[in-house]
């Protein structure tokens, strides 16, 4: 099982849609995915039709040691499951922020469970903060997917995340971890900002970008509220459309372990 | 000097956008504004054309006892100042979250800088998240303005920072601080879900939530690139427009003390 972090410290730009989406479509496409929902937010765990607080999140894991196993929940999809998250999350960083082994107790309970996991994909969708849960998910992760919107303040918050994930490789807690992609989402043909983001970003990071693109489509901004995920609720859709076409390029980029 | 703090744990809806056009169409308007950059991102520092890291932030005053006076500087805006951001202020969650007086130390300085200043608001940046500089920024706010994202997992948080308000209120922090204002923001007349969520926060909230609802416009996404307030870059756009109809009604919701 792989694990991938779908991480951006700036707020808003696609964590959850992606990890929701790309999630579903890996499914579809016959990989077996879990979701592990690491925002207190809980928009992945609604997303997917599940109700915040309804089950036991990551923090029975983190705090209580419970077992990760017992935490996964099936969706309404096939392949497809689910460790939802409530608000009692967010009271783990101070907990956490207290404990000597903070940044690498996440590892630990993931890749202990690694060992029985019956998943070829954990996809960790992550706040927006460059806070403990994030740097945990960071050093839990084999590789980081970056969702990056199509705008200025996307494009200035690449160097951070990029840092951060270096100081997580150098501090010996995660050595091997690296960028396994870069997703430009919300991308709007009718600014020039949104071409003038693609080509820096295409420039800089080369083929590290994924070369779909996931545009701005109403479609993708409604599903949530129907709890389903894109291909379900707008099924040709230039959102899910996109989805499908990043899973496959996604799975093109591994193969699983 | 009335303190206002802009926050909502959601990503990307619209905290810095607010910040910075509100700010500076009430500066236009004849209002001395002070806006504090709490979010370690910096994007209210580089949308004002500031460099983050080439001034102290609010950090040397958490974390070093600097005064607050110093960490001021002129914008290109008359009546329009800031407290620049760095990344630095990231790590002083963990310093702060133990310490004893975490939620109350902002207050602390604000409150005794509130005594020598010459402002009439300061505007408060938050960070998305529900962490130790959000909290201490509604535990040193007069009052809490809400930017909130015509979206589906925008209504969702809706009800938890209410919480953590309330938390923060009941906690003795700070007793009297309460909603000034809800602010719809990237408003999308193309799609139904707009107005369900408009229509949705209005009947639970009323009169809280502002007349001025800002649309999706895209000189507002464009103009940080350019280191301008809308009202600068492109003044006739429905984005400057609707930023000066907000300043308009947020002076008629306040005389300055
Ligand atoms: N391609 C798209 N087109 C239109 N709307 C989108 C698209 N992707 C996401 N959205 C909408 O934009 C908003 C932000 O997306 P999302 O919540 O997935 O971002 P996030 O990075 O997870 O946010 P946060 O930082 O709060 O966790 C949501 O309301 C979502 O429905
Ligand atoms: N009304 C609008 N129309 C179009 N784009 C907008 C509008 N308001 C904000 N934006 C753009 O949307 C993105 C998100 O806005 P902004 O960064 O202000 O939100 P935020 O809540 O401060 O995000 P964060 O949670 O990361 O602090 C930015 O790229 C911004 O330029
Ligand atoms: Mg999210
Ligand atoms: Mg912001």
């Amino acid at each position: 099982m792989r694990i991938i972090a779908i991480a951006n410290q700036k707020g808003g730009v696609g964590k959850t849609t992606t990890s929701v989406n790309l999630g579903a479509c890996l499914a579809a496409q016959g990989s077996r995915v879990i979701v592990l929902d690491l925002d207190p937010q809980a928009n992945t765990t609604s997303a997917l039709d599940f109700i915040p607080g309804e089950h036991p999140s990551i923090y029975d894991s983190l705090i209580e040691d419970a077992d990760v196993a017992t935490l996964i929940q099936p969706t309404k999809y096939e392949n497809l499951s689910i460790i939802p998250c409530d608000l009692q999350l967010a009271g783990c960083e101070i907990e956490l922020a207290r404990a000597e082994d903070h940044l690498i107790r996440l590892r630990g309970i993931l890749h202990a469970y690694r060992a029985v996991a019956e998943a070829d994909y954990m996809l960790i969708d992550c706040p927006p903060s460059l806070g403990i849960l994030m740097t945990s998910a960071l050093a839990a992760a084999d590789e980081l997917l970056i969702p990056l919107q199509c705008e200025y303040f996307g494009l200035m918050g690449l160097s951070e995340i990029v840092k951060v994930l270096e100081m997580v490789a150098t501090s010996g807690a995660n050595p091997d971890v690296e960028i396994e992609g870069i997703v430009m989402t919300m991308a709007d043909s009718r600014t020039n900002l949104t071409q003038q983001v693609i080509e820096e970003v295409q420039r800089v990071f080369k083929s590290t970008v994924y070369n779909t693109i996931i545009p701005r489509s109403i479609a993708l901004g409604e599903s949530p509220s129907h709890g389903r995920a894109i291909i379900d609720y707008k099924p040709s859709s230039a959102g899910a459309k996109a989805y499908q076409a990043l899973a496959g390029e996604f799975l093109e980029r591994h193969s699983p372990v």
